[in-house]
């Protein structure tokens, strides 16, 4: 689950 | 739902504002938002997406930094990016989503400087030529 303190996130897509 | 729904016979904002005042009430009303409003960006009805789309910039007006930060990542603008790309959903979304979908992104490069993803997203759209003016 996310939470308000998760700063995390995923790379940039590629088009 | 209500404030995206395909039979609203034009936008309305007591829904809108209503899910606006809804993210500002709730800790992890951001994250929770951003998820819901790619789904329905994503839709295959225009109307649907077009809705979800007013709804997203009312978001950004009114919902403040804890919003702006999480439309300002990667997991929610690759959902942006979908849309627009023949890669993923592009071929399937009508122009007038597309269109939008890039003017907000601009719109947001020169309001939010600070966000920096969000530049990094609009600019490969450009590279890509995906972004043609």
């Amino acid at each position: 689950t996310v939470s308000f303190h998760d700063d995390s996130d995923e790379d940039l897509l590629n088009v | 739902d209500k404030a995206t729904n395909p039979s609203n016979r034009q936008e309305d904002w007591e829904y809108i504002i209503g899910f606006c005042d809804q993210i500002n009430k709730e800790l992890e009303g951001p994250q929770i938002a951003v998820r819901l409003l790619a789904h329905k960006i994503q839709s295959p009805q225009e109307w649907e997406a077009v809705q979800a789309l007013t709804v997203l910039e009312a978001c950004m007006k009114n919902c403040g930094r804890r919003f702006h930060n999480e439309v300002g990542k990667f997991r929610f603008l690759n959902e942006l990016i979908k849309v627009v790309s023949p890669k993923y959903l592009g071929d399937r979304i009508s122009e007038k989503v597309k269109t939008k979908v890039i003017e907000l992104l601009y719109s947001w490069t020169v309001a939010l400087p600070e966000e920096s993803k969000i530049k990094d997203a609009y600019y490969m759209l450009k590279r890509q030529g995906i972004v043609m003016f």
